[in-house]
């Protein structure tokens, strides 16, 4: 967060009454609930200085407990409360003494999140000297109420929903979820249900995709009325360099602390290098540097070549330096491709893409007496292209509905900088005592709470919007380019992504503020989308607690839900070659808005859209249109395109994707 | 000990609408609801079946059941749907 607010386009203007954190819309009436693992109060991030004080509808707590009194809770973390009951009742008692039965945040992860989402501008932030800078969430304006719902043994069903429960009823605006379980049916999903009916009271929900990629259909949290963010990179890296004994230079990244580099670039610092895999295609444990397979006799006073997988990154690292190694090189698999994540190792190491460790694997098999230095290159900016969508983020398509395309968009999710807890050194392994107040993770849990925010900025502008209203607007906003202005690409292939990877594109938030159209949703929508799903009455049920709600058949099928993305979807057995799906858009730009249509062309169908132009006399006002898809030749794979409505000004993008 | 029937969460999700006029608060009537399935009776001291109840974004109880009683009370009139305690990760 000392990158992402200008990677956003959040600082441009900064100084003019423009800015988008001025005064009026500084949002310190807007309340985010983060569902994680508690929060680190001494943080500057959460320092509430020209904060106003909380407003009266607030009925949140701030509970007490080891390590947290209610002098921790101030205007800026307005909540605190803890939920361990499903926990103790799955695992046993918590050890109060050894863990912090208290919204005490000992992971870090909770602090990262919520810091991500409405952190207090700190200056002067860094971890190590990398990534310096002002570090601030992407609301800084807006509240936190941190929900403890995940301790030591892991995260529990009824203790998330009786999170959010809570958090609905003390009146939270958004909540952002960074974590999630296996795909189950909308009926059979408990957090699906629970977000359902914080939707209904007007909250926005926002949650991690998931880290399965590059994987398809590793998706998580895919409910239409959730909002489900991917994650992507910002144009900025950590660079180091392997420099292999025959002259051959590697580039990777780091965070090791560059004062107490122990490899330089210079011939007698080099050190021999050993692979302690067989070079088959596929990893075996000591080439994964798992616990206790590495020899000492062998290891000792070398740099390690580690491949990724299996263990945690930062365990490696920590298994080639109890055994004895200098360094660590850490190689990604095909899994990976070339995505460079940097973590801050206990030892010197440097991670690598595929293609560069296939080359030194290569250098070490070939050469008996290979070595290498390893040097640390500090921060660059700038980096081109970016955003890259990551090779760990989630992807589609849907498993539940092929209609419903997810993600819905991404966000900054690789190589965040934000706070941390005092309890744990920045790689989190418990024999690191280094201390941090930033750290710097990547996952969906990072991009997740960037979208989380930025709904709270949106919600600051537009009180009244909807959900559904601010959903719609970050989606038809997003961009499908980076900084090169070609083509978003998938880091894990290197190629263009598609909106399998992406959803909707990249978020934009200055356009988000500003969409020009809509597309709305109410309650009663998404529960007429569940009236297609094939659910029985009982099934049907479970989100319909108001019991006035019923299927009134409104939607002839599941891609006619007034969504902001289009997944056209023909039946296996189609009779028919037409497929016709309808939306409904609400003007929230100029009273006079004339909008015209245009459609990226598709080589399996041909795609109309009636009609062409809407003409909007008033705000607010809804218009109908209808966008029919005839296949030409029915393609083996989808194929992906957008809709665009323009007015001069506006530019409301839908992603289409079409599925024989 | 051994004779103790093995007991998770269930998160039970309950009709509002469909309390009877008898109860004067819905978590009384799950209570009850709990009870009439409970094969084991509740003993003074025993810890609460029921571990949360839930009145906002969702109405119902988790409670500790064996997988029996979960059965007997996915059958009782009010309750829409029973679902087992499921883990989650951080992202």
């Amino acid at each position: 967060t000392t990158r992402s607010p200008m990677f956003l386009g959040l600082e441009s203007g900064y100084s003019t009454n423009n800015n988008v954190w001025g005064h009026k819309i500084l949002g310190h009436d807007v309340i985010v609930g983060v569902l994680d693992t508690g929060i680190w109060p001494e943080s500057e991030s959460f320092n509430d200085m020209g904060m106003t004080p909380v407003p009266s509808r607030w009925k949140g707590k701030c509970e007490t407990g080891r390590g947290f009194e209610e002098r921790h809770c101030n205007k800026k973390i307005v909540g605190a409360r803890v939920f361990y009951q499903g926990y103790e009742a799955a695992t046993g008692k918590i050890n109060g003494q050894t863990e912090f039965k208290s919204a005490r945040d000992q992971d870090g992860h909770g602090t990262h999140t919520a810091a991500t989402v409405a952190g207090s501008p700190v200056r002067g932030a860094n971890l190590q000297n990398y990534a310096n800078g002002t570090a601030r969430g992407m609301s800084p304006g807006a509240r936190i109420a941190a929900y403890k719902v995940c301790w030591t043994g892991g995260c529990f069903s009824s203790d998330i929903l009786s999170a959010v429960d809570r958090a609905v009823a003390d009146g939270v605006n958004v909540l952002s979820i960074s974590l999630g379980g296996g795909v189950s049916s909308y009926y059979r999903d408990s957090l699906s249900i629970a977000a359902f009916g914080a939707m209904e009271m007007g909250v926005f929900v926002s949650c991690s995709a998931g880290n399965g990629g590059p994987d398809p259909v590793s998706l998580t949290n895919v409910s239409p009325w959730i909002t489900t963010v991917g994650a992507s990179t910002m144009d900025r890296d950590f660079p180091a360099i392997v420099k292999l004994g025959n002259g051959r230079i590697m580039n990777g990244v780091s965070l090791y602390k560059e004062e107490r580099m122990l490899l330089k670039n210079s011939k007698q610092e080099n050190y021999p290098i050993v692979y302690m895999g067989s070079n088959s295609s596929s990893p075996e444990p000591s080439s994964l540097c798992l616990e206790g397979t590495l020899d000492r006799h062998i290891v000792a006073g070398k740099i390690v070549i580690c491949d990724r997988g299996i263990s945690p990154r930062v365990q490696k690292g920590q298994v080639v330096k109890e055994a004895g190694g200098v360094g660590m090189i850490l190689s990604n698999t095909a899994n990976n491709g070339e995505e460079l994540v940097a973590d801050c190792h206990l030892l010197p190491a440097v991670a690598i893409g595929e293609t560069e460790g296939k080359a030194i694997k290569r250098y070490v098999s070939t050469s008996p007496n290979a070595t290498a230095s390893l040097a640390f290159l500090g921060t660059r900016l700038g980096i081109r292209p970016s955003p890259v969508v990551a090779a760990f983020s989630s992807r589609g398509p849907n498993f539940l509905t092929l209609e419903i395309l997810k993600p819905d968009l991404v966000a900054p999710g690789v190589n965040i900088l934000a706070a941390w807890t005092g309890n744990l050194g920045p790689s989190s392994l418990p024999t690191d005592h280094r201390r941090v107040k930033f750290n710097i993770l990547s996952g969906t849990s990072m991009s997740c709470p960037h979208v989380s925010g930025i709904a709270a900025l949106l919600k600051a502008r537009h009180p009244d919007w909807s959900p559904a209203t601010i959903k719609s607007a970050l989606m038809t906003t997003a961009y499908v380019h980076d900084n090169t202005r070609k083509s978003l690409k998938d880091a894990s292939t290197d190629a263009p992504s598609s909106p399998f990877d992406h959803g909707a594109g990249h978020i934009d938030p200055i356009r988000a503020l500003d969409p020009g159209l809509v597309y709305d949703i109410e309650a009663q929508d998404y529960f007429e989308f569940l009236c297609t799903q094939n659910l029985t009455p009982l099934q049907l049920k479970v989100f319909s607690k108001h019991s006035n709600r019923s299927c009134k058949h409104s939607l002839a099928s599941p891609g006619d839900l007034n969504y902001p993305a289009i997944s056209a979807v023909f039946p296996e057995k189609a009779s028919t070659a037409v497929l016709t799906l309808h939306r409904t858009v609400t003007n929230v730009g100029p009273p006079v808005s004339n909008y015209h249509a245009m459609v990226s062309p598709f080589k399996g169908a041909s795609v109309h859209v009636e009609p062409q132009s809407l003409n909007f006399t008033r705000k607010y006002q809804k218009l109908s249109y209808k966008i029919t898809f005839t296949t030409i030749s029915k393609q083996p794979v989808p194929e992906f395109g957008g809709l665009v409505w323009k007015d001069g000004v506006h530019r409301v993008r839908s992603p289409i994707v079409i599925t024989w | 000990a051994d004779t103790q029937i093995a007991k998770k969460t269930y998160i039970v999700q309950m009709d509002k609408s469909a309390m009877p006029n008898s109860f004067t608060n819905h978590l009384d009537w799950y209570s009850s609801k709990v009870k009439s399935v409970l094969l084991e009776p509740e003993n003074e001291g025993d810890e609460d079946r029921i571990i949360y109840n839930y009145q906002t974004a969702f109405h119902g109880v988790a409670v500790q059941l064996s997988q029996e009683e979960a059965e007997r009370l996915e059958e009782e009139d009010g309750v829409v749907a029973i679902f087992p305690e499921t883990k989650y990760q951080l992202h």
